[in-house]
């Protein structure tokens, strides 16, 4: 199993809609 | 000059370098219920005051490394199941589903709570401010209770004392949530004078053990939880740091992304401040009301989660990894056969040992102006960076199923451990299909 670890998320903004079945990324989450 | 500028990042060394202040801009516009998220070596931690002694990077490795051995060898388990449960699935679709669950092995170790990041939440009434780790990789929260009937470690704020909530209650032994721990926790519960009795262990022998209970949780003034249900710990101990406990964030029907699905239509969204960052979120909802299934939020590119997989952790398909610009030559079927979670609680990403191998051999050549440094735990692309105030490295971006590119901030690539070992942020697994 590959992880994708919380070193490689800083900073963006992680969207986790389960109902939707969908996982977001986008940039410059923390500002 | 233009290829430098696309494909690189040029930066100040001390931008990747912890920093000691802690500046929170002014809370902006946020939709749904938002909590701070601050980083537990970042500036804007109080828990590690009273020269309580912070964890090194070669002890924050070791601990990543528990947890990934621990995820590994839960999802190989739950592989089995699922595997098991096919023949029965055209009979009986749901129960199949269900079933996949509740045969989820008692021996597993759940993931470690290496709790990089944390959040606070009220519980109880009057509400008690609780410091709880945040994780994706675990369903069940619980917090340490008074009178911990066994053990307790130190933890920064009072210990959660259920006799002083008036809203507090403990779970029956024969409720369907109390069935429900086999799947969130890994083991079955037990039952002590007719309350139900949880237990969760992690890959590292960390552990709490305890009442399983409701009572009021608060994650802002206008969102508050009536019988909200966690673990009431009497018998913790771990690397939990000064932490007061876990919240689990995992798809399980215990988490609290799903106990809080009538309200926040089981969607939530964080950013996780690098250690110099002070402004990380989690916020629970989209602002658009309840049970959005189909969430468009501007600038957010979308990969579907990967659930074929099995329940527990949020599985994502990754497709191909670009350094500098060029797409590295690694097929996608070695990413297909492993698989891949997203977990807010590992700190390393760890790849399948070709597309690492290969990701590697990519960074070394652009970075190879620079004198190399030891290794440093499991990563083994170190650089000794001390004669440098400013350095070029190549931009590394991730392409998701569904055509979802994420170019990672510098501080993705890098981490330090000092100027004088700044290493390559991954990790490769032992073989392809580990």
């Amino acid at each position: 199993i590959g992880i994708f670890g919380n070193i490689q998320q800083q900073t963006l903004e992680v969207v986790y809609d389960v109902a939707g079945g969908q996982l977001g990324f986008g940039y410059k989450g923390c500002s | 000059k233009e290829t430098i500028q696309s494909h690189f990042h040029t930066l100040q060394l001390t931008s990747l370098l912890p920093s000691s202040s802690c500046n929170p801009a002014t809370k902006g516009k946020r939709r749904g219920a938002s909590l701070e998220v601050v980083n537990r070596q970042g500036p804007c931690t109080q828990l590690n005051q009273k020269g309580a002694k912070a964890p090194t990077l070669t002890e924050i490795l070791a601990h990543d490394q528990a947890r990934v051995d621990s995820i590994q060898a839960r999802v190989t388990d739950q592989s089995y199941d699922l595997f098991k449960k096919k023949d029965k699935k055209s009979s009986n679709k749901k129960k199949s589903v269900k079933d996949s669950k509740a045969n989820l092995p008692a021996k597993s170790g759940l993931p470690l709570g290496t709790g990089n990041y944390i959040v606070n939440v009220g519980l109880g009434t009057p509400k008690k401010d609780l410091s709880l780790i945040f994780d994706t990789g675990s369903d069940l929260t619980w917090t340490q209770c008074q009178p911990c009937v066994k053990s307790c470690y130190a933890q920064q704020q009072p210990i959660f004392d259920p006799s002083a909530s008036k809203t507090y209650s403990n779970i029956s032994c024969t409720s369907t949530a109390c069935s429900g721990l086999k799947s969130a926790t890994g083991n079955s519960p037990g039952c002590s004078s007719s309350n139900c009795v949880y237990g969760i262990q992690y890959g590292d022998s960390s552990f709490s053990v305890g009442f399983f209970a409701k009572d009021k949780l608060t994650l802002t003034q206008k969102d508050v939880f009536d019988g909200f249900m966690f673990g009431c710990g009497q018998n913790n101990r771990g690397l939990f740091g000064k932490t007061a406990g876990l919240i689990g964030l995992g798809r399980d029907p215990l988490s609290i992304v799903q106990q809080t699905a009538q309200k926040f239509g089981k969607y939530f969204s964080y950013c996780l401040p690098t250690s110099r960052g002070s402004n990380g979120h989690l916020t629970f909802g989209n602002g658009n009301g309840v049970k959005t299934s189909k969430a468009v939020k501007n600038g957010i590119t979308f990969t579907p989660f990967a659930s074929s997989q099995g329940a527990t952790f949020y599985f994502i398909d990754v497709l191909g990894i670009s350094v500098g610009g060029k797409a590295l030559s690694i097929s996608p079927m070695v990413f297909q056969n492993a698989g891949t979670i997203i977990d807010s609680g590992t700190v390393i990403t760890r790849l399948p040992s070709t597309a690492y191998g290969s990701l590697k051999s990519s960074f070394k050549q652009f970075m190879s102006k620079y004198p190399t440094a030891p290794a440093l735990s499991l990563l083994d692309t170190c650089y000794d960076l001390s004669n440098y105030t400013s350095i070029s490295i190549p931009k590394i971006s991730f392409n998701f199923n569904g055509n979802a590119n994420v170019e990672l901030d510098p501080n993705g690539i890098l981490i330090t451990n000092g100027a004088s070992q700044v290493c390559l942020a991954f990790a490769g697994n032992g073989d392809d299909d580990s």
